[in-house]
């Protein structure tokens, strides 16, 4: 563990607390994608099959959990809570997610460390991981006004891959035997992903305006 | 033992 990696698991963990933490306080999802809620679940289950299996260590299995249980409450919160799920979206939420599952799941059978049922997985979820936010980010785009917390959910998620990336080149140069490649590339293709979020959130907060994206 | 593997990432 170093101070990159747990930097991105704080900040990670931050995202998931504002995405929360606007759900249950003003009980509305609006601004928020499920579809893109919905990718992370695929993500961290198909991530953390080695669960009961392989024990890292007690904070690797909590987080785990906790990953695993924040964002399946999120799906059953926009999906089934009365108050909340009249707020969702719907007609902002197009993006069509399917192609991103199936699409990365192909890749995982092409590119993996070892053609073995946990590789592919984990694998899948890396790359799924990577274009999880495309709905979030076509919503943000569509619904053009973002609210703070919506605003903060996606810097946050977004900052905690960059800190990731730091944590590679850290263990890149501090593990000789660390073999990094399939999370890197697509971990610089996720941080990219939200490239010209941050730029207009850098604005937003520079002028103190509110957070514009053009449509 | 085995070179850490990234696995034992989030």
């Amino acid at each position: 563990m170093n101070i990159f990696r747990f930097a991105g698991d704080m900040t990670h963990l931050i995202s998931i607390v504002v995405l929360l933490l606007k759900i249950y306080a003003t009980k509305s999802c609006s601004g928020i994608s499920l579809k893109t809620q919905e990718l992370y679940v695929i993500v961290f289950l198909a991530r953390y099959l080695d669960l009961f299996t392989d024990f890292i260590s007690v904070y690797n299995t909590v987080m785990k959990l906790v990953f695993i249980g924040s964002s399946l409450a999120i799906v059953w919160c926009m999906r089934m809570h009365r108050a909340v799920k009249r707020t969702y979206d719907k007609e902002l939420d197009t993006f069509r997610h399917y192609f991103l599952v199936l699409g990365s799941f192909v890749l995982a059978l092409l590119l993996h460390e070892k053609f073995t049922f946990q590789e592919i997985f984990w694998a899948f979820s890396i790359y799924l991981e990577a274009v999880a936010i495309l709905p979030q980010l076509v919503m943000l785009q569509r619904s053009g006004n973002v609210d703070n917390l919506t605003g903060q959910y996606v810097f946050f998620l977004g900052a905690y891959r960059a800190f990731y990336i730091l944590n590679w080149i850290y263990r890149f140069f501090t593990e000789p035997h660390f073999s990094r490649w399939i999370a890197c590339l697509s971990g610089l293709v996720q941080t990219a992903f939200y490239a010209d979020f941050f730029y207009y959130y850098f604005i937003s907060w520079k002028n103190n305006a509110k957070l514009q994206l053009p449509a | 033992g085995a070179p850490p593997s990234i696995k034992d990432e989030l």
